[in-house]
């Protein structure tokens, strides 16, 4: 299983639709301070279900949601949508191919969508369950979690210990 | 059915002791339980001989050094149970450039079994990815997205 | 005698705001006091509007930006109460190659009045250095100094 | 006042003496991860009076002196030695040159000299006093500082504000 494409539409900095396709091996993502990077991982997260916003750096869901600039005005929602390959049937699904969609709004309420059939949040994780992706795993290393592994008091670190098990 | 808290610590610290070989260029590791016999709430500590030194806990290594002991840990637990893919974000922010060549070469060997995307401003790990993509903010505040080319030197 | 703390945090606000127009090249940052009626125990907000984006609290900035701003807090302090010296240890590591020339100039700037010394692996914080020191481990485990020239390219 | 002179003994990874000459101005301190530039400046945090061994990153006393190496025996004490220009007389002492020395052996204690003379570490905290240099001061920067500032949550940056007073 590999991820084959993520689009963002009104997450965050992606004011305008962007669209990253990826390769398997190694895909880098460079640019200066600001311009955007943390955010595609922060989108990543969302769209596999993520509920604490804390953990994407806001405080309620609409932080997440473009906020507007000096020359554009604030957008209504943001609208995630992660393709993965699934030849190998990794994931409990008879498709090969497998798109997830998450679409938030400024009341906070959250929409999912698994190959184009709404679903719940719950069978968002069902799906990714086994595969170490998504809560509780590793698969997202974020900008600061080698600090957190660095600075844990050795009582602490069981945990992250107990995230690889 | 969940793997015993024992039986996952002795197969991670098993290969954290390999990744920290291979990203230190030789030394040693090991991980040491608090409380043996307490393994619901034993600590962990960690201490390292980084090649020629001594063996330490990590609390006296140095900011750069401390930063590579985590990453062979990560890629001890990435080994040990591998994921589909994985995404990391700046980790290679604290290495110098010889360490961020190391880092960089075994990350190529792993990413044969696994997918990676790295956000990162070196390039010693720019230049083992085999795609690229700039992120801009032309417009103030709105990010776009560039396909870049590596040119090889 | 001792500032009063609202006094103190008075001044700090009104350099800060100054230090983050500088390093930003704009915008505009505020301090908040979060209970301005209970000055013992009230925390401190800090909201920030990069050039071109909108005032938002300091969580939702990237880590470069938000290492920017410690400085120009840091700097904020410096100005308001002088330090015949001052050792900075690798304050710009997150910071990308643009924002390190914005600092390294201000850095100069300040070193007129304190002597700084700043450990540093970047080129654009070396090369506003009037002495630059080299510490090595030829011999695993001892560190040695060398004198270096910088080469003005 | 400003520093001239910084000389540094069996201090970490100061097996063999080293000698740092500052001019006014910025000197820049440069080298590979683990080289020991941070040491540099745990080795002034010394001279000046640290008493808390956690903020030099060791757990008692003798975990800062030379611990030996593959090829080489450990130290029995480490010295480090401060020399600054006192022509505007900022510190409150007659010489326009003063010179710091601190000691310290295996044992845990301490040893302590202002030009020479033996005296106590509270003559040396007495002597930066109003200098804002030394504890509670912020005029070094330690490697994670900026991070303890941005992580710090909004009740705890008062500290940081009380610290600059
Ligand atoms: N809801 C939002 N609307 C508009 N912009 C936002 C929103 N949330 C965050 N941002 C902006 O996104 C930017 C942060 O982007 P990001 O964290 O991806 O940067 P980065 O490329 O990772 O930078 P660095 O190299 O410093 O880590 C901030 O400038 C922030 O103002
Ligand atoms: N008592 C000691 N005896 C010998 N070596 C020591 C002692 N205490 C610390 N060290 C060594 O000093 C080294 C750390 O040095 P230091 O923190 O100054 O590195 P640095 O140059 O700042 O690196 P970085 O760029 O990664 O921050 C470690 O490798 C550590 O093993
Ligand atoms: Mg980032
Ligand atoms: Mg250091």
């Amino acid at each position: 299983m590999f991820l084959k494409r993520l689009e963002i539409i009104g997450f965050k900095s992606f004011a305008d639709k962007v669209i990253l396709n990826f390769e398997k091996g190694i895909t880098a993502i460079v640019g200066p301070n600001g311009s955007g990077k943390s955010n595609i991982s922060d989108a990543v997260r969302l769209v596999l279900g993520e509920q604490s916003i804390k953990s994407l750096r806001g405080n309620k869901l609409e932080d997440v949601i473009f906020v507007g600039t000096e020359k554009r005005k604030p957008l209504s929602f943001a609208e995630v949508t992660l393709t993965l390959d699934n030849s190998d049937h990794m994931l409990p699904l008879d498709f090969t191919e497998v798109v997830i969609t998450r679409k938030i709004f400024r009341s906070g309420e959250s929409e999912f969508y698994i190959n184009k059939t709404q679903c719940r949040l719950k069978d968002v994780y069902e799906l990714f369950m086994d595969t170490g992706i998504g809560r509780d795993g590793y698969s997202i290393i974020g900008q600061g979690k080698i600090d957190e592994i660095l600075v844990s008091r050795p009582e602490d670190r069981r945990q992250i210990f107990e995230e690889a098990s | 059915i969940k793997i015993k808290f024992k039986d996952n610590f002795e197969l991670i610290e098993a290969q954290f002791k390999e990744t920290f070989k291979k990203l230190f260029g030789g030394g040693r590791a090991e991980l040491i339980l608090t409380d043996p016999d307490d393994l619901l709430n034993t600590g962990i500590e960690i201490n390292v001989q980084p090649p020629g030194k001594k063996l330490q806990n990590i609390s006296l290594l140095s900011g750069g050094e401390k930063a590579l002991v985590a990453i062979s840990l990560l890629f001890a637990m990435i080994l040990i149970r591998p994921t589909p893919f994985c995404i990391l974000d700046e980790i290679d922010a604290a290495l110098d450039d010889a360490n961020v060549d190391r880092f960089a070469s075994y990350l190529k060997e792993l990413s044969k079994d696994s997918q990676f995307i790295v956000v990162t401003h070196r390039k010693g790990t720019m230049s083992v990815a085999d795609t690229l993509y700039g992120v801009t903010m032309q417009e103030k505040g709105i990010s776009k997205l560039l396909s870049l080319k590596l040119e090889t030197a």
